[in-house]
């Protein structure tokens, strides 16, 4: 089975900003 | 046929052919006659009488009168006799000076003066290395070595003081009146000369850049008023009858010093003389290693070793490159290059692995320039930057997965939180 890659819009960046890579 | 090179492309031992270096070369001289014109005596022995005093005009101003110092090295031909002649002495000692300018650093074997006058009673040979700024003692003849030149008569020569001029008053003797020879051989009587491949101080002791040599008494006959060898060295100048030194060839026999890796001297631009050098070496007589070859250091060919300088590995990443002594003694005195400048994401001594953050593509070989690929770690899933250089494993935060920790691992799934990206499926 092949996981799905990991969906960086389901993230939650209030608290992680500095780890936002731009193009998000 | 590259003489530099065997039939199998291998470098050897390649040497510039052996010449008279001072041939066509010009001399300066300290006195000339002929200017203006005057008359000059000399005796000349012949069977029917055994003394004859002659006598001639020097003009410089008439080639057939003439004697300029371009005799002493042009064609030497037995039928037609040139000798250079210097003015009328009136004392003694009296000092007359050839100098010769090679040009370049020839590795010589000997110097040799033909006279059209007796030799002279003393006379002083000097060499320059460094293009007559500096000049060091090569040979002295006389038959006063202490008095002249302070020096032992026929000292000897050992292991220790190979590169000591000596005094001999060989040659010194009057006659022959004409045509007397004065050859003075570099290497003879000196140990190391049979094994000269391996003897630095005598390979330096052959090197010149100039000879000069120093004409310091002349030597009269009797019938010309000379008081002969008798006469005082070291006093002051004595009124002479007038005499002169006259050379008929000046001749300095030896090969353009290229260290074994060029086979002949030409002329570059400038008209000067330098080496074609081979065996990846460069300089004016091959003397240093050309750039990017710098694996071992440079060395003189011998006959057993080429010595060619060594292409540094860099697996055509790098277009410089240094030697390293330590490491080169560290490798057996294998390789001692160092590649600078590393391109295409590859590092180390021989850019032979990939720099951080990038990881070898085993598709393709270390010299090709995509040969080295960015790790292209997650930003999220991956916990650093830097995956292993050899597979391009990504280090991936707990319950994350694949070659870049793009992925969840199975009985994971992905979070909310950017710092855990998978959390366990309760």
């Amino acid at each position: 089975e092949v996981m799905p890659t990991l969906d960086m819009t389901l993230f939650d960046w209030t608290d992680y900003e500095d780890m936002k890579p731009a193009d998000t | 046929l590259d003489p530099c090179y065997d039939d199998n492309g291998a470098a050897r031992r390649c040497i510039p052919e052996f010449i008279n270096a001072a041939f066509g070369k010009e001399v300066q001289v300290s006195s000339t006659c002929g200017r203006p014109p005057s008359r000059s005596c000399s005796i000349v022995e012949r069977e029917e009488k055994p003394t004859v005093r002659t006598c001639q005009i020097c003009d410089a101003s008439d080639p057939r009168r003439a004697h300029p110092a371009s005799y002493l090295t042009d064609l030497n031909s037995a039928h037609n006799l040139t000798c250079w002649q210097s003015e009328n002495l009136h004392t003694s000692p009296h000092n007359v000076t050839l100098t010769l300018s090679l040009g370049k650093k020839f590795e010589i074997t000997y110097v040799s003066l033909q006279f059209c006058s007796p030799r002279p009673e003393s006379l002083a040979i000097f060499k320059s290395m460094d293009y007559g700024k500096s000049w060091t003692p090569y040979q002295f003849y006389s038959s006063q070595c202490r008095r002249m030149y302070n020096r032992p008569n026929k000292a000897v020569i050992t292991k220790q003081n190979e590169q000591e001029a000596l005094c001999t008053d060989g040659h010194t003797e009057l006659h022959p009146l004409s045509g007397g020879l004065i050859a003075f051989s570099t290497l003879d009587g000196r140990p190391s000369g049979k094994d000269f491949d391996n003897s630095p101080v005598l390979q330096d002791w052959v090197t010149v850049t100039d000879i000069r040599v120093v004409f310091s008494r002349p030597q009269l006959p009797r019938e010309l008023g000379g008081a002969g060898r008798e006469e005082e060295a070291g006093a002051a100048p004595a009124t002479m009858p007038p005499y002169f030194y006259a050379v008929g060839d000046f001749q300095v026999g030896g090969r353009c010093k290229c260290n074994g890796h060029a086979s002949r001297c030409l002329k570059d631009k400038e008209g000067k003389l330098v080496c074609d050098c081979k065996h990846n070496t460069e300089g004016p007589e091959c003397d240093r290693c050309k750039p990017f070859h710098y694996d071992r250091p440079w060395q003189r060919a011998s006959a057993r070793e080429a010595n060619e300088c060594l292409p540094c590995n860099c697996n055509l990443h790098a277009r410089r490159c240094r030697f390293n002594m330590e490491l080169y003694k560290l490798s057996g005195r294998k390789s001692g290059g160092v590649c600078m400048n590393c391109r295409h994401n590859t590092a180390g001594r021989h850019c032979h692995y990939c720099k951080e953050g990038f990881y070898r593509d085993l598709a393709r070989p270390i010299t090709h320039r995509r040969a080295c690929k960015a790790c292209d770690c997650h930003p999220v899933g991956a916990a650093g930057k830097t995956c292993n250089q050899t597979t391009g494993q990504c280090p991936c935060k707990d319950g994350v997965t694949g070659i870049t920790c793009n992925r969840c691992a199975k009985g994971y799934q992905q979070s909310r939180s950017p710092v855990a990206p998978c959390i366990k499926i309760p």
